[in-house]
C-alpha cells in the first residue's frame, strides 16, 4: 500500500 | 477519478455558489459565521501553495483549486462590504459570531506538528490546512445553536458542505482498493470533519423534521 500524501484531492 | 470524488467536489463547489449567491441576491448576512469564513480563505491559502511551486497535478486540480482560493477570498470581502451596506446585519453576526478561533488555530498548529508527512514548510502547511479545514465550520454551528434559528441560506450551505464530506470517505475506500493507496493523515482529519457535521445533522434532524425548530442545545 503506498502512503504517499494525497495531494491529488482538493 | 472515482464518482464519489467528482461529486463531492461538485457538491463543494455548489455550497460556495450557494453562499455567494444568496449574499449577493438577498443583500443579507444573517447566519453566516464570518470566521468560518476566514478560516476557509486560510485553508486554502496554506494547501494549495503548491500552485505557486508550478507543481502541475492535472488542468482540474489547477482550476478548482484556483476557484476555491479566489471565491474563499471574494465571500470574506463580501461580508466585509456589508459593514457599509448593511450595518444592522453586519452587528448582529460579530455579536453572534463569538466561537474563539485562536484554539483552532493553535490547534491545527500543535496537529500539524505532530502529524505530518515531511518535516519541510510547505508539508506542515499542508498537514495544518488539513487538520484546520476538519474544525474550520465550528464557529458557523456555534453561530446556529447561539441564535437558535437557522436561515435556510445557512442549512442549505451545510448541508452541501457535509454532503461534500460524507462522500470523499467513499472515495478513500475506492482509492484504498483501485489503487492501493491510503493517507492517513487526511483520513483520519476527514473523519473527525464529517463527524463533526453527522453531529449537527443528527441535532438538526432532531429538531427540525420533528417540528420544535432550531434550537440546539449548548
Amino acid at each position: 500500500v503506498s502512503k504517499l500524501p494525497f495531494k491529488d484531492e482538493l | 477519478m472515482n464518482p464519489f470524488r467528482i461529486l463531492g467536489d461538485l457538491s463543494h463547489l455548489g455550497s460556495i455558489l450557494i453562499l455567494i449567491y444568496t449574499i449577493r441576491s438577498t443583500n443579507t448576512i444573517e447566519g453566516i459565521s464570518f470566521k468560518t469564513q476566514v478560516l476557509y480563505s486560510l485553508v486554502f491559502l496554506t494547501r494549495y501553495l503548491d500552485l505557486a511551486m508550478f507543481k502541475f497535478i492535472s488542468f482540474y486540480n489547477t482550476i478548482m483549486k484556483v476557484f476555491f482560493i479566489a471565491s474563499s477570498i471574494y465571500i470574506v470581502i463580501l461580508l466585509q462590504k456589508s459593514k457599509k451596506t448593511n450595518p444592522i446585519s453586519y452587528k448582529e453576526m460579530l455579536l453572534t459570531d463569538s466561537f474563539k478561533i485562536q484554539y483552532l488555530l493553535l490547534g491545527s498548529c500543535g496537529m500539524a506538528f505532530f502529524f505530518h508527512h515531511s518535516f519541510t514548510p510547505i508539508a506542515l502547511l499542508w498537514s495544518f490546512s488539513i487538520w484546520l479545514e476538519s474544525v474550520a465550520i465550528l464557529p458557523q454551528l456555534f453561530m446556529l445553536t447561539k441564535s437558535g434559528k437557522a436561515k435556510s441560506i445557512t442549512t442549505h450551505y451545510i448541508f452541501a458542505l457535509g454532503l461534500y464530506r460524507a462522500l470523499y470517505i467513499p472515495n478513500w475506500i475506492w482509492r484504498y482498493m483501485s489503487e492501493s493507496r491510503f493517507d492517513k493523515l487526511a483520513i483520519s482529519a476527514g473523519i473527525i470533519q464529517t463527524l463533526i457535521y453527522s453531529d449537527f445533522f443528527y441535532i438538526y434532524y432532531k429538531k427540525v423534521i420533528k417540528g420544535k425548530g432550531l434550537a440546539l442545545p449548548t
